[in-house]
């Protein structure tokens, strides 16, 4: 394809991750770095500040449990389903907008969303992380990364991986035009189990990564090898995704109490 | 493709479709 036509793609898929994703990594970095106008966030450090920060949570689907410390991780747990149910109608919303998606067969988009939609929401977690903590509730609360450590088990387990793979991966310095075609790439993977018809997916995803290589070229002059570099966490991330979905096993098989979003039982359900 | 349900309402469905 022609430079031109390429430029006109990323544009396109900036535009569409600006409009369906709300907090953007320019907004995160300046909430995280304190430059901002905003209100600074809410931290949760331990069981006490979480209560308290409940009220900023996006609670609605949560069943009324009572405000016990006790359920407290549980609740907690619950509202992040919530958040990440709304989150992969972001993404189908972003993955629509990709040119070419919804001609796929609509049985291929949604294996391309099953198999996709984690690893996309693993990778826009990474802006919102540092080191110390992620910013949680749309850049209204900051969560430390020792309070999610201190949780029992295996609830203590669930983040810590996203942290290791977050500060490695800001290091690349993506900004949001250049994390919307990755973010494509990641959705168009042609081998993904269960395709009926990978040629046009494989064309598609072809396209874009001929765009996200020249994109990072004009914007990125100095960073060598950054192409390769984004190409090869695409292998770190569906190990991710596995340890990810093999830790909900558990924990429906453990915890009593546990409710899992049925989007996301969807989702994870046979994945790996 | 009752399995995916909820994913094939959200693709066929631009706004809001699905009380999440």
């Amino acid at each position: 394809p022609e430079a031109a036509d390429l430029r006109a793609l990323a544009r396109h898929l900036y535009e569409a991750y600006l409009k369906y994703f709300p907090l953007t990594k320019a907004k995160a970095r300046a909430i995280l770095s304190g430059k901002t106008g905003e209100k600074v966030p809410f931290v949760i450090h331990d069981m006490k500040s979480l209560m308290e920060g409940e009220q900023f949570i996006n609670c609605r689907q949560i069943p009324s449990l009572d405000h016990q410390q006790q359920v407290s991780t549980l609740r907690f747990f619950h509202s992040c389903q919530s958040r990440s149910a709304e989150a992969v109608r972001e993404v189908t919303e972003f993955a629509k907008s990709i040119p070419g998606f919804i001609d796929l067969d609509l049985n291929d988009q949604v294996t391309l969303l099953k198999y996709g939609v984690i690893e996309v929401l693993i990778i826009m977690m990474s802006p919102l992380m540092n080191k110390d903590g992620t910013l949680i509730s749309y850049g209204q609360i900051f969560m430390t990364r020792e309070f999610l450590k201190s949780l029992r088990k295996p609830f203590c387990q669930m983040m810590e991986p996203k942290f290791e793979f977050s500060v490695k991966f800001n290091t690349l310095e993506l900004d949001d035009s250049d994390m919307a075609l990755f973010l494509a790439v990641i959705i168009l993977s042609g081998d993904r189990p269960g395709l009926l018809n990978v040629k046009p997916i494989e064309q598609l995803q072809e396209t874009v990564l001929h765009s996200l290589e020249l994109q990072l070229k004009l914007n990125h002059p100095d960073s060598l090898q950054l192409f390769a570099k984004l190409l090869q966490k695409m292998t770190d991330l569906r190990q991710i995704v596995t340890d990810h979905v093999h830790l909900i096993e558990l924990l429906k098989k453990t915890e009593v109490d546990m409710f899992l979003h049925p989007l996301l039982q969807e989702i994870m359900k046979d994945l790996y | 493709k009752e399995k995916h349900k909820i994913l094939h309402q959200l693709l066929q469905n631009s706004t809001s479709p699905v009380d999440l």
